[in-house]
């Protein structure tokens, strides 16, 4: 994880798209997977604060030291900011 | 706190009981099935102390409001594990009632016993997947319960102020529940931290 630190929009890092699929797959980014590539654009930037802000971390926008120590933490599978899993499912 | 779209919630009368089992077929044999038991009523119990819901085991999987099983990669819910570490478990909203743990961590009951790097405190996530299939979405709050990540070797049991705001709301507070107390319990650990 150490070459993504402290990189910003404009970047571009083998690795970004594993990020990115990250940020996807927990509801900060929705974008179609064809897109997803390894530049640092401004959704993925909009994302990260979204992300940093939901956590309760320093809001830089960055891929910093934080962020990236946060993101490799274990967690649970829901989505932090989207709808929940299967809503519609009603017991019978 | 947080909830989900729409704040789903059991929409049944309080008091209320629900009851939960677990999945003859999706079991882990790294620990005891009269650990693990022991393990989710005491989570459960965390929930019924200050809201009023009990919760109780039922033999019949089939037909119980939370099933409770441990599963490996993909096992059909659209939600696939990821082997050790990362994704531990999720929790469904309400009324589905399903709770799935990742058959690939190291769960322990007891951190004494299990001494693996990577061991991850089976209540601690049981508390959290229960907030989840009770309505309760992710917190900002990062001591609370429902914060999302949970490091290795962690244990996390006691629900926060947040956590029981949140559940309060939705159903209301069990009568024998003291805020005060509680509040007093967290100033207490804030002092001695």
């Amino acid at each position: 994880f150490g070459k993504f630190i402290d990189t910003s929009k404009g970047s571009h890092v083998s690795g970004i798209s594993d990020l990115k699929n990250y940020m996807q797959r927990f509801g900060y980014l929705q974008v179609s997977e064809t897109s997803i590539n390894d530049e640092f654009n401004e959704e993925f930037e909009v994302a990260i604060t979204r992300y940093q802000r939901k956590l309760g971390l320093t809001v830089t926008g960055k891929l910093d030291t934080e962020t990236i120590s946060q993101m490799t933490v274990p967690r649970c599978g829901v989505r932090d900011t989207a709808p929940p899993l299967n809503t519609h499912a009603i017991q019978h | 706190y947080k909830y989900f779209k729409g704040k789903p919630r059991w929409s049944r009368a309080m008091p209320t009981t629900l009851t939960y089992a677990f999945s003859p077929n999706n079991i882990i044999s790294s620990v005891n099935l009269s650990d693990i038991k022991v393990i989710f009523r005491r989570a459960f119990s965390r929930w019924s102390s200050v809201i009023p819901v009990n919760f109780t085991e039922a033999e019949d999987y089939g037909f119980s409001d939370i099933k409770i099983g441990f599963y490996n990669g993909d096992h059909d819910d659209g939600e696939p594990f990821d082997g050790v570490l990362g994704v531990l478990a999720h929790g469904f909203s309400p009324e589905s009632g399903r709770l799935h743990l990742d058959a690939a961590e190291t769960w322990a009951v007891d951190f004494e016993r299990e001494k693996s790097a990577v061991a991850i405190d089976l209540e601690s996530v049981a508390i959290h997947e229960i907030g989840h299939v009770l309505g309760l979405a992710h917190s900002s709050v990062k001591e609370s319960v429902m914060y999302p990540s949970l490091k290795p070797r962690e244990k996390k049991t006691d629900l926060k102020v947040d956590d029981i705001e949140g559940i309060q709301q939705l159903y209301g507070s069990n009568p024998n529940f003291n805020i005060e107390a509680l509040a007093q319990s967290d100033t207490s650990s804030n002092r001695g931290v």
